[in-house]
């Protein structure tokens, strides 16, 4: 069982702690804040209250037998770096550490954070390209003029599968996948992934996993 | 062009304000922090300092003419969600929200808001997935014991193209493209993806985006 160590119980810290438990990893969640220690009591394996800055604290709690430790302090970067380094010294073998700044972010690496990350840059990315794609919930450019795009389905594809429609024949793209949002889910992310057969029906509110040369794909009905 | 309102300029904000205006599109971007309204001035395209609570405020800067807007108020949930009813009563066409609990979601949708953010939990979830996966980055049930991983090349891939692979013929396993990180990026998204061609060479460092039956997924050499 992968065994974890959260480090700063706030909004993502304290999310990724409960959603590795629910997961099925073994997770010690930390933080100097007794309030929020006591919140995730029922929610992951362990919740303690300690200051990360401390090795002694750290080893106390069998610290350096973790897989890997999150350092998800978020705004106190100095407790952050320490924390780091503390994990570090104590051969924890790999250690994630959020930075807000790109100096930050080479500063926690060279006191030896293996990755680094930033919730909210990584999110405003990905928002930002859901912004520009109205249609497109998410673009990567795949070079040699073709792309893999992710599009709501048209209204005029509801209903009919890929073979009624004539995906290749007629519009000269592949459907990689349909991802279908579980009935209560209206989040950015998450659902169910299917590969279609020649035969799936095509239903409202699908996202098309396509791929094609980019004018096959811009010349798609849009609606 | 796209016409956005970005509304709070907290860590997620501001990275979204200045990525869309980076992408070509118009923002103007909201706080009621002059000292953050400041520090955009010249990273986006109408910095305003204004309490977004204020529908004579919102009025004034012209917000009912943008197409979306972003809502990105944190931790003040009663300022967020008076600054959505006041969006919804300008007629703004597109409202996205940011709520920190499943309560607050509702809330905010009943209210107007068309999709709900949380930046915190959709990165926990995201590096949940990666942290319980080492080898694996992203994994997505596609169904009828299929698959769409990601996952590091292994080093026995390493400077070997597909054909030379066998990977259909051998692993039975499809290579859909390959995501290769931008030499200076070590974050958790981003980097080119590539359509590959039966001699495109694989390289360290290289995340291959592969479908296959579970079991031959399984079955790849890990290392
Ligand atoms: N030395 C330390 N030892 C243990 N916990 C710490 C230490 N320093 C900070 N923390 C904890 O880290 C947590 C997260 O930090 P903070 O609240 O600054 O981040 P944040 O960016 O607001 O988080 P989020 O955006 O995830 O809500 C806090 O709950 C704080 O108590
Ligand atoms: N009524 C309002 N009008 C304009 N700006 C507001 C209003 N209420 C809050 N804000 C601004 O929203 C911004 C973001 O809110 P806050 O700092 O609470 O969120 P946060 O969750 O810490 O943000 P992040 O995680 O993105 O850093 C703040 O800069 C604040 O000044």
């Amino acid at each position: 069982t992968p065994k974890f160590a959260v480090i700063g119980l706030g909004r993502f810290g304290s999310r990724l702690a409960i959603t590795l438990t629910r997961s099925g990893a073994e997770v010690i969640a930390v933080d100097r804040d007794p309030k929020l220690v006591e919140a995730l009591r029922d929610e992951v394996t362990l919740a303690v209250r300690l200051d990360s800055t401390s090795e002694d604290a750290l080893r106390a709690q069998g610290m350096q037998k973790v897989d890997a430790a999150i350092v998800a302090i978020g705004e106190d970067f100095e407790s952050s770096a320490l924390t780091v380094a503390q994990l570090k010294g104590l051969g924890v073998p790999c250690i994630y550490a959020r930075a807000e700044t790109p100096v930050q972010s080479r500063i926690l690496e060279k006191i030896g954070a293996n990755a680094i990350i930033n919730p909210e840059s990584e999110a405003a990315a990905r928002w930002a390209h859901r912004l520009m794609l109205p249609n497109l919930r998410q673009y990567v450019e795949l070079g040699e003029g073709h792309s893999l795009i992710h599009t709501v389905a048209p209204v005029v594809f509801h209903g009919k599968s890929p073979l009624e429609l004539g995906l290749r024949a007629k519009y000269g793209v592949n459907l990689v996948a349909i991802q279908r949002a579980p009935t209560a889910s209206k989040s950015a992310d998450g659902g169910v992934v299917y590969v279609p057969t020649a035969d799936t029906r095509i239903e409202p509110g699908d996202v098309l996993i396509l791929v094609g040369s980019n004018k096959s794909l811009a010349d798609l009905p849009t609606d």
